[in-house]
């Protein structure tokens, strides 16, 4: 059964490219079938996974907006077992062009439910925004997954995004539930970290996956290289995080 | 001579909103009337400075949709000289609510332009994209200031934001320039931001400001206790690099 999660946060910078890259590259390195569709007009997956955004002919603009079938529209990447749908900058446009469409907030679900494929799962990396590119990917779920870094800022934007998935939830897509939250860049030697911490986990319980991701600078190298950060530097302590993740996340929805 | 500075980059989490809110009290520590705007719907400059967005009875949104002159809608902050426009969540809907307008570019350009004050500077923070919201910023503003932490992903944005602000220039704001490049969350103990950092300085050169913002947890810290670095930790290195970088910049403008 064919699952997809759409990684999103409207707050910058928590994370959810590094998570979405990563969890995808230990998804498949645990012998699942993986799609990871960028959403984000910055590309940052696209790149992250080494695939030059000059010289990819087709990305997910042309699926909402143009209505081309998703297959024609799939790469493979470096990494067994994980393909990509890019993102190139003519999705910066997507936003505008898509406001007059009257189905505006489903062409992706349209786009996914016409998709036939042997992928496990499917993730969108979301850009930091609630505007109709994440509203897509919230409308096309089935579950979403909150990276948030242990900061004050990100603490703060938590409950207004929670209250939005409980909104897109009623109005939208009422089979879209929350897969859980991530804590990311923890940092054990400062305060701020662990404050933060423990006041998302004292207030979502069960929500807060037990793998917590550390800062780890390999984490920042790798997209330099082109890499997921387990073929980029799979013994660092942020690939076994992600890794730990990744295996949590499979036990969570039952497939170990 | 009042001077509008955005402070802007699509990139999200690379320091906007702790530069808008440091800069402004450092620049009102050095004698200036600084006015600072929150563009963003998350409001992290109105809870940095302190302000309890559910006890606003009124935002920039109200400037944007409702016309409301901004004397209207200023509030004093705790630190002396500064003083902000919040916002609030209804800010999250301007988006949608002024794609209809014929002006809808224009609107802050507008407020600002009937809006008489003794204020030095004006400093709009922005969201992390490029849409209505920092549009209206670009467009209002008689300068960008563009913070870049040292990271790989916010690099490979920069030259698209460039673009885009070129873009600005042409054909809504011909007195749009550069104020700069601001270095943020340098850590000197990793390659990393060491390799960006020149690569920045070497394509940029004298438009990347000379004080480097280094990574301090006290600036992390600052923001849960509604405070500016240079009251939370006045004699931080996050406080000191603040400081630097405020009179680095009155010195660009010869003010001094
Ligand atoms: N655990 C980590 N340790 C160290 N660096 C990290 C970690 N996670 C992410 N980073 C770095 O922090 C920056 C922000 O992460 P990332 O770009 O993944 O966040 P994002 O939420 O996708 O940002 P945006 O809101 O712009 O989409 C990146 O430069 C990334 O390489
Ligand atoms: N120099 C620094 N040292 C340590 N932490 C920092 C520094 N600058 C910013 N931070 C922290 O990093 C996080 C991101 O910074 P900030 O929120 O200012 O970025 P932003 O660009 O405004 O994000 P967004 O794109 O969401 O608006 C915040 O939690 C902030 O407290
Ligand atoms: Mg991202
Ligand atoms: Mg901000």
């Amino acid at each position: 059964m064919r699952k997809v999660v759409a990684i999103a946060n409207q707050k910058g910078g928590v994370g959810k490219t590094t998570t979405s890259v990563n969890m995808a590259a230990c998804l498949a390195g645990e012998d699942c079938r993986v799609l990871l569709i960028d959403l984000d007009p910055q590309g940052n997956a696209t790149s992250g996974l080494g695939i030059d955004r000059l010289e990819c002919e087709a990305s997910i603009y042309d699926g909402l907006v143009d209505d081309r079938p998703l297959e024609e529209l799939i790469i493979a990447t470096n990494t067994e077992n994980l393909d990509l749908v890019p993102s190139t900058t003519d999705l910066a446009g997507a936003q505008i062009e898509l406001v007059e469409h009257p189905r505006r907030e489903f062409r992706l679900r349209e786009t996914i439910s016409r998709f036939e494929s042997d992928h496990d799962f499917i993730i969108f990396d979301c850009p930091p925004s609630l505007g109709l590119l994440t509203l897509n990917a919230l409308a096309a779920a089935n579950t979403v997954l909150v990276p948030i870094q242990t900061e004050y800022y990100a603490l703060e934007g938590l409950g207004h995004l929670l209250q939005t998935i409980e909104l897109i939830h009623e109005h939208l897509n009422p089979a879209l539930s929350l897969e859980g939250i991530l804590l990311t860049m923890y940092d054990g030697r400062t305060n701020l970290s662990e404050q933060v911490a423990s006041e998302v986990s004292s207030h979502f319980g069960e929500l807060v996956f037990e793998t917590i991701i550390p800062r780890n600078v390999r984490l920042g190298e790798a997209p330099s290289f082109g890499m997921p950060i387990t073929e980029y530097a799979g013994s660092s302590r942020g690939a076994r995080s992600y890794r730990d993740f990744a295996r949590e996340f499979l036990a969570r929805n039952g497939r170990t």
